[in-house]
């Protein structure tokens, strides 16, 4: 996967 | 979101009510590494500076800010209120020792070089290493109370099922993230021989003592 858009995890 | 992301929330919000509940029922933090506690109160600042800026979701924003709030409350009650029972004699890991390089890792090893990714790198790496003075401080005092020991292992079940989710993620999404898979790994692998200690001990009854 590229650049992580937004880490969506906690 | 899946069922082993899910469960894995769930074990971490327990873990950390667990420790609060122990804290205040008790009125002490006897056992407890305040280094540790404080260090996990910089993890969930600076991974959740965007708690205003990035809505991911009702759950994301309601998990971060309890998270946010309980390490803050515990670390109050460790050196403020309850800082009589304190037991820093034996909370004696060099905190610093962890929190330089990991923050110079940080800024070498990102996914992008801007504030906001450094410090979200900075929490995932932190976060991997954060337990050693506690697990550092139970090996000092040689034991731990029971309470403890099912926080510890609530914490460490957490990021053990996050691995998974991770496969599960890469599996059907093709989603992955090295940085946070390969801190996970060490902070997994950090509380295996917890791990072993609680499944032989603490789950037959036995007080959690370690061979002095």
């Amino acid at each position: 996967a590229g650049r992580i858009q937004s880490h969506d995890e906690l | 979101m899946n069922v082993f992301r899910l469960t894995g929330d769930l074990s971490h919000l327990v873990a950390i009510i667990l420790l609060l509940l122990k804290i205040w029922k008790t009125r002490s933090c006897a056992g407890i590494s305040g280094k540790s506690q404080v260090m996990f109160a910089l993890v969930f600042t600076t991974r959740y500076l965007d708690l205003f800026t990035n809505f991911i979701s009702p759950y994301n924003s309601v998990m971060k800010v309890i998270y946010l709030g309980c390490s803050y409350a515990t670390v109050y009650m460790i050196y403020m209120k309850f800082k009589a029972s304190y037991d820093g004699n034996h909370d004696t890991f060099r905190a610093e020792f962890l929190i330089i390089p990991v923050g110079g890792l940080a800024f070498l090893v990102n996914h992008e070089f801007t504030p906001l990714e450094i410090l979200w790198t900075f929490s995932i790496y932190l976060e991997s290493v954060a337990i050693l003075p506690q697990l550092f401080m139970i090996t000092k005092t040689g034991e731990a109370e029971t309470i403890t020991t099912h926080y510890l292992f609530a914490l460490g079940l957490y990021r053990a099922l996050y691995l998974i989710n991770w496969i599960w993620r890469y599996y059907f999404e093709g989603f992955f993230d090295l940085i946070a898979i390969v801190a996970g790994c060490v902070q997994t692998i950090l509380y295996c021989d917890f791990f072993y200690l609680y499944i032989t001990k603490v789950l037959h009854g036995k007080k959690l003592s370690l061979p002095a």
